[in-house]
């Protein structure tokens, strides 16, 4: 698999690693997709990677790779954001993969290996469900609003209503909500937020997860998150041109 | 305040 930039993978671990510190990582002729829960098992983050990410995805036989997420973050720290990052995984011997970062114009190349573990990650079934609200908005917007009304107070809620999208946080001695209405005004899709729901609904979440999962807004110019009263959120980062996507549900805190 | 639920009340294994 190479791609590129190296600067999509270190996104990439950037948006998990706080949460997941080892995961199977599953290669086929689709691509390389993760799929892993915290320790608390409060938030399901699942990972992407579509051939279309890269500059050139082989598959022969599907095959699933145990990463240690901290040396994988240490050997990509090593690399240039600019690099061409080639990733190798032999189906004879399945005991490490082979990175190498190529940087062009500088003529330089490094190559590191690193170990695979064996992991028995398990898979949950994560249901298709009928959202009762879906937003769409600019993920820098919302990584601001959570980690500004984190400081104000630890549960997030979120409510839908005709009166648009509300946040809220309650401290011991503080409480804020921020309102934001659907804008068709501004003409950027990436920065228009919309507003669709069947019913109005309120949830409630821990907002030091939500801080975590906002992290990822380094990958998506915009961000959509789903909401039913009967499931966990859905806060989704698509990226450009069909590469992928990251997906985090989150469990509700419940009265 | 509220109580966090683990996802295990929602998804079940694969």
């Amino acid at each position: 698999a190479r791609l590129p930039r190296s600067a999509v993978l270190k996104k990439i671990l950037d948006s998990v690693k706080d949460l997941v510190k080892e995961t199977n990582w599953d290669c086929n002729e689709e691509g390389m997709s993760m799929q892993a829960l915290d320790t608390g098992r409060i938030v399901l983050v699942e990972v992407m990677l579509r051939e279309a990410a890269f500059e050139s995805y082989a598959c022969e036989v599907p095959m699933t790779l145990g990463i240690d997420m901290e040396p994988f973050g240490k050997v990509l720290r090593c690399a240039g954001g600019d690099e061409k990052v080639t990733i190798k995984a032999s189906r004879n011997d399945q005991d490490h993969i082979e990175l190498v970062f190529e940087n062009e114009e500088k003529e330089r190349m490094s190559a590191f290996e690193l170990k695979l573990m064996d992991i028995d990650g398990e898979h949950m079934a994560v249901p298709d469900a009928e959202w009762g609200a879906e937003i769409s908005m600019p993920s820098s917007e919302f990584k601001k609003i959570v980690m500004d009304l984190a400081e104000i107070g630890s549960d997030l809620t979120i409510a839908v209503s005709k009166l648009g999208v509300t946040f809220t946080a309650q401290g011991n001695n503080c409480k804020g909500s921020m309102v934001l209405q659907p804008s068709t005004a501004v003409d950027k899709k990436s920065e228009q937020v919309a507003i669709s729901f069947t019913e109005p609904l309120e949830m409630t979440f821990a907002a030091p997860y939500m801080k975590m999962i906002t992290k990822a807004a380094a990958l998506s110019s915009t961000v959509t998150l789903s909401l039913d009263e009967a499931c966990p959120i859905c806060v989704r980062y698509e990226m450009e041109d069909n590469a992928g996507h990251i997906k985090y549900y989150l469990a509700p805190k419940e009265d | 305040g509220a109580k966090q639920v683990t996802l295990d009340a929602f998804f079940g294994p694969r």
